[in-house]
């Protein structure tokens, strides 16, 4: 790092690598601002700002990644897996098989064991407001309701009561919400007594949630309100959910949140994610009256292989201001997406590799460290007050760079295991 | 296929914009 320029390195103190134990922000749930966007809190599952914090089971001093991250970083890797063959055609006909047989594919969706932020979002007359899981890697919203057929898991807020409501309504089977369920969960949908739409939701974790297709209010603030929105009232559910009442579907498939919600903010969202697992960030929809003057943006691409994904055109990484030498075909052949539920960027093993011996490099001055699970450039930062990190941007289409906050360069268990938070796939191809 | 996953999400502001195909970055606009 002593080779590089000031402006090319991260200078951060070791005392920030470490999860902080308590909430810096407000918890406030609901932000209600006239003449401005609708927006909510997003807060992280397992983090200190999070209601469901304390019920977890966790100590109001530690994060959800200090207590097990070889677990934690399993669970990414399970959803990354489960993304992987949800985009893979061989699994794609696999799974059209698997669901004419009326067997559940194992691993047909994406793993909702690391889509670790919430936000709290209104349901039926009156609104009942609750914390779900926001996820732009799938589609259907879904939540818990009573009576809980045949099982609900314990959630923080209360289980939403259809008869509670009156802007509660059943889809029957032959609507076109029925019939789009199939593409929004990757299973077709069944009817049930009175005809009902019943959907079924399976992640690669083999979580699942099976229920009703229903229509009902939903409140994204008091002012805010989407009537007749189509989502999935959970009769039998199980999984890796946490505390959480369900899921939003931030998707692009016809069922979700934003298509659903097309007209009114035209397919525009925006999100700042809490930078750590104690402190909030926001979701907002619609299109903003101002746009930041740093913003800059590349083309969205739509990729058969999983129609549903925000698919980007990620063309080169610089480490330390230094463009690494990777061919733009290593990229293109396998393809991007952007991800909420995803929390380590994975790479063609060929960037991967290139990425880590420049990295490596520029930290030839740290000690290593063991490997963490998929994380294999890792460093043992005892001793040092401050280190020099080297940047790493990634570039996209259109002159587009990310460029990685020092905040999301390393992620660390302890000050002598803190690892470069990338991940190579397999294969340049998967 | 490759992800960016939500470390790499942190302290910048992700816009979507399904009706225009485009999604941007803003960093500095999160705090």
């Amino acid at each position: 790092a002593g080779e590089l320029n000031h402006d090319d390195v991260h200078v951060i103190k070791t005392s920030s690598l470490l999860p902080a134990t308590t909430c810096s922000s407000s918890t406030s749930t609901i932000k209600d601002l006239k003449n401005k966007q609708p927006s909510l809190n997003i807060v992280h599952r397992h983090g200190t700002c999070s209601s469901m914090f304390v019920h977890e089971g966790q100590k109001k001093t530690k994060s959800s990644t200090e207590l097990d991250p070889k677990e934690f970083l399993k669970h990414d890797q399970m959803r990354v897996e489960a993304l992987h063959f949800k985009l893979s055609k061989k699994s794609a006909n696999a799974q059209e098989q698997s669901t004419k047989a009326t067997a559940l594919p194992v691993q047909s969706g994406s793993s909702l064991g690391t889509a670790n932020y919430v936000v709290r979002v209104g349901f039926g007359t009156p609104a009942k407001y609750m914390s779900v899981i926001f996820d732009t890697g799938s589609d259907l919203t879904w939540i818990q309701c009573k009576p809980c057929v045949r099982f609900c898991y314990l959630q923080q807020d209360a289980i939403f009561n259809p008869s509670e409501s009156t802007s509660y309504s059943n889809i029957i089977c032959n609507t076109t919400e029925c019939s789009q369920a199939k593409s929004a969960t990757g299973i077709s949908p069944s009817c049930g007594n009175s005809s009902s739409c019943i959907y079924g939701i399976q992640y690669g974790d083999q979580s699942f949630s099976v229920g009703y297709l229903v229509r009902e209010t939903l409140s994204i603030t008091s002012t805010d309100v989407i009537n007749e929105f189509t989502f999935g009232c959970g009769q039998n559910n199980r999984g890796l959910f946490g505390l959480a009442a369900g899921l939003l579907g931030l998707g692009r498939d016809k069922l979700s949140f934003v298509s659903q919600t097309y007209k009114k903010y035209g397919g525009r969202f925006s999100y700042c994610l809490p930078s750590t697992s104690s402190s909030t960030g926001h979701l907002t929809f619609g299109a903003q009256k101002r746009l930041p003057s740093s913003v800059k943006f590349t083309p969205m691409v739509k990729d058969s292989r999983g129609p549903s994904f925000y698919f980007l055109n990620l063309i080169a990484i610089t480490v330390g201001g230094q463009k690494l030498a990777i061919s733009p075909s290593v990229f293109a052949s396998s393809g991007t997406i952007i991800d909420s539920g995803t929390v380590i960027s994975r790479l063609p093993r060929t960037a991967y590799t290139s990425l880590q011996s420049a990295f490596q490099k520029s930290m030839s001055s740290y000690p290593s460290a063991k490997p963490l699970s998929i994380l294999d450039t890792c460093f043992n930062l005892a001793g040092y007050k401050e280190v020099r990190i080297p940047k790493i941007s990634l570039l996209f289409k259109g002159g587009v760079a990310l460029d990685v906050d020092s905040s999301g360069l390393l992620f660390a268990t302890s000050i002598q295991q803190v690892c470069l938070a990338f991940a190579a796939n397999q294969d340049d191809k998967d | 296929v490759g992800i960016i996953g939500n470390t790499q999400q942190q302290k910048l502001e992700v816009i979507y914009d399904v009706g225009q195909n485009k999604l941007g970055f803003a960093p500095g606009s999160c705090a």
